[in-house]
């Protein structure tokens, strides 16, 4: 018997059963995964109903606690550093992400308790001068992906879409409805025919007399504007980086408020801000009008606050509780589906030319979203999410009753993303 | 993070970026 187990020669073969019933395995994954990536479930309703769809990397990352990681991240990244190693700790932060330290305020490192405070870094005056244009970046960051959009389907990268009802929610009865009061004041800019009135407390002011900020004219009409505070007509908006907080803090007059809003109105055209609200996803587009979207990334080193992209008015915000997958270039290009996966923040309301939204989405390592003038809003709490599609909707009327929601100024601070 | 922006614009609106291309807030994005 040992002679035998020792003598005997061994000659290896491939089996070609074995081979090809590896290949059966092979092509019939390949036919399951296309046709899956082609298939479109709906709902009762007939609307899509969102999946994790893409290649066995994203059913990977799908399976992790995302939103525990998190919270975990945020956790650890809140917790208060030694005030020796912050600039030391700080400045490696920097090096490894490409941060831009000399425009930060404050400037000294010292001053941020934590990487999460580091992280919702405010800038420097002046930091970001803000074009002219009708369209400005909300945001530092990279730009991923723009144009216009067909047949409602907003392209994520080459061959890969999704549905704008999908991204924006689609008008549900029963959907909760928070009314929030940013803030509560008796001011009212109504449009008197064309001479644009706002009254204060019982006090007329002019239009002009509001963007002059001038001294309340006690029943005359006559515009007393000072010059210094006069607006040019055409001279560029002011240059951003005094971060001003859409939401009206306590001790901002009515009056400034009020030219604030009035700037708005003016900026917007006083027609369009006037106009009634239109459908929340810009389903209808004016005649000559199209739909567009713009897509921008932004890298764990970017400035992390976001501003306004024009002169708006927010009418509504919808918040998708979702998952909080990467939305890096990588993931953008496998997952398909990505942004209306995870969480995000529906802006909703118009700017000069109709519908316009702004919609911020979280990722894994920057599970909040804040909003200025939402202090109800709470992203990336505990517990399971809904399923995709389901959203609590905010109105912001309150803020401007004239003008029907929060009005933005272009580059106006709006909020910003924090980790965890 | 992602910003993602829907908007009805006229149809001749032009986008003066490139996909890829590094903005910073207030820069144009594009016009009409």
């Amino acid at each position: 018997l040992m002679n035998a187990w020792t003598e005997t020669p061994t000659k290896w073969y491939p089996l070609p059963l074995a081979v090809g019933a590896l290949l059966l395995v092979a092509i019939q994954y390949r036919k399951k995964a296309k046709r899956a990536s082609k298939e479109v479930h709906v709902d009762e309703e007939g609307h899509e109903i969102i999946r994790l769809k893409g290649p066995w990397q994203v059913h990977v990352i799908g399976a992790l606690p995302l939103r525990n990681m998190s919270r975990l991240w945020g956790y650890v990244n809140s917790l208060e550093l030694p005030v020796w190693f912050r600039p030391f700790g700080f400045r490696l932060y920097a090096l490894a992400f490409g941060c831009n330290l000399d425009e930060i305020e404050p400037s000294n490192l010292k001053e941020y308790p934590s990487l999460g405070a580091f992280f919702y870094r405010k800038l420097k005056d002046g930091a970001r001068p803000v074009d002219p244009a009708v369209l400005v970046s909300p945001a530092d960051g990279t730009v991923l992906h723009y144009g216009t959009i067909k047949d409602l389907h907003i392209e994520q990268v080459k061959g890969i879409t999704y549905s704008l009802d999908a991204l924006l929610g689609v008008e549900r009865p029963g959907t909760p409805v928070i009314c929030t009061h940013a803030h509560e004041h008796n001011r009212d800019l109504s449009i008197v025919d064309d001479r644009e009135f706002a009254n204060v407390n019982g006090i007329d002011y002019s239009l002009d007399q509001l963007i002059g900020a001038a001294t309340p004219s006690s029943g005359s009409t006559t515009p007393t504007t000072d010059s210094s505070s006069a607006v040019e007509p055409g001279a560029p908006p002011k240059k951003f980086g005094t971060q001003v907080d859409a939401s009206v803090e306590p001790e901002q007059s009515v009056q400034e408020t009020l030219v604030h809003d009035a700037s708005v109105a003016l900026e917007m055209g006083v027609g369009a801000s006037m106009e009634k609200r239109r459908s929340a996803s810009g389903k209808t587009v004016k005649p000559g009008n199209a739909l567009f979207f713009s897509v921008i990334y932004l890298a764990p080193g970017d400035y992390h606050r976001f501003h306004s992209p024009t002169a708006w008015v927010v009418e509504k915000r919808r918040h998708f509780v979702g998952e909080l997958y990467s939305v890096s270039p990588y993931m953008a290009k496998r997952l398909e589906n990505l942004f209306v996966l995870n969480e995000r923040v529906a802006l909703l309301g118009r700017w000069k030319h109709g519908f316009f939204s702004m919609i911020p989405v979280g990722a894994t390592n920057v599970g909040s979203i804040k909003i200025n003038f939402d202090q109800a809003l709470r992203t990336n709490v505990r517990g399971r999410p809904p399923p995709p599609g389901t959203y609590s909707e905010a109105v912001y009327s309150a803020a401007s009753p004239v003008l029907n929601g929060q009005p933005l100024i272009a580059a106006q601070e709006m909020g910003g993303f924090c980790l965890g | 993070s992602t910003i993602v922006l829907v908007f009805e614009a006229p149809a001749d609106f032009e986008f003066v970026v490139k996909a890829g291309q590094k903005v910073k807030v207030g820069e144009r994005l594009g016009d009409v």
